[in-house]
């Protein structure tokens, strides 16, 4: 455990409650994309598979492994809960149409191919890891199309895009401080995943120093 | 082994 990983971890999980908190002061889920909040639910939910058969009091790590694991699973479950069945109505139903079988069906391939062991558990891991790194693709897309979102949204994708770089900085710590830590798929698809954050970095600050919502061209 | 690659992220 470094600062990188446990500041990455707590801004994951302040990135949920920021969304959770758009949708309850707002009462709606306009501008955010329930195929991202679906995709992400199924990537905590094959991730996290080792829940069923992990002693989470073996070490300290584990313990706060598996309730953030737990945590994650519960906190997606619930936003797709309020954006399915609560606010169903103001859901923007017209523009969240990325296709998402052009995601999951490559993750599965990628996951599939190019893993770390040949066993259900480590093939469905790497499937959760791929998965991950496109994600929020559908967000990034439907911010795209509407072209301007509440603050709390836009803070919302800006945290879980911290979240990424600092999770980045947290394996160069591990690289140069732990002996035989050659985590590469991690390092593929979290650099990628981070990169697809970059674009909406660049308007995000343009705009928050501009003191406006978040704005596309 | 599992510790090889034992997933202490999340």
């Amino acid at each position: 455990m470094n600062l990188f990983r446990l500041g990455g971890d707590l801004l994951h999980v302040f990135s949920i409650f920021v969304l959770t908190l758009k949708i309850k002061t707002s009462k709606n889920v306009a501008g955010i994309s329930l195929r991202t909040q679906q995709l992400y639910l199924l990537v905590f939910c094959t991730r996290y598979l080792d829940l069923l058969f992990t002693n989470p009091f073996r070490s300290g790590l584990t313990m706060y492994n598996t309730v953030f694991k737990i945590l994650f699973i519960a906190s997606s479950a619930y936003i797709v809960y309020l954006m399915r069945k609560k606010y169903k109505q103001t859901y923007s139903v017209k523009d969240d149409t990325f296709r998402v079988e052009f995601l999951i069906v490559p993750a599965c391939l990628a996951g599939t191919l190019f893993h770390y062991r040949n066993t259900f558990f480590e093939i469905v891991w790497a499937f959760s890891i791929y998965m991950e790194s496109v994600a929020i693709i559908p967000q990034l897309y439907l911010l795209q199309k509407t072209g301007e979102v509440e603050n709390l949204t836009s803070h919302y994708i800006a945290c879980l895009g911290g979240y990424r770089a600092l999770y980045l900085l947290n394996w160069v710590w591990r690289f140069f401080t732990e002996p035989r830590y050659r985590h590469w798929i991690e390092w593929i698809a979290g650099t990628i995943q981070t990169a697809l954050y970059a674009d909406f970095f660049y308007y995000y600050f343009l705009n928050k120093t501009k003191g406006q919502k978040l704005k596309l061209p | 082994n599992q510790q090889q690659h034992g997933h202490d992220e999340l």
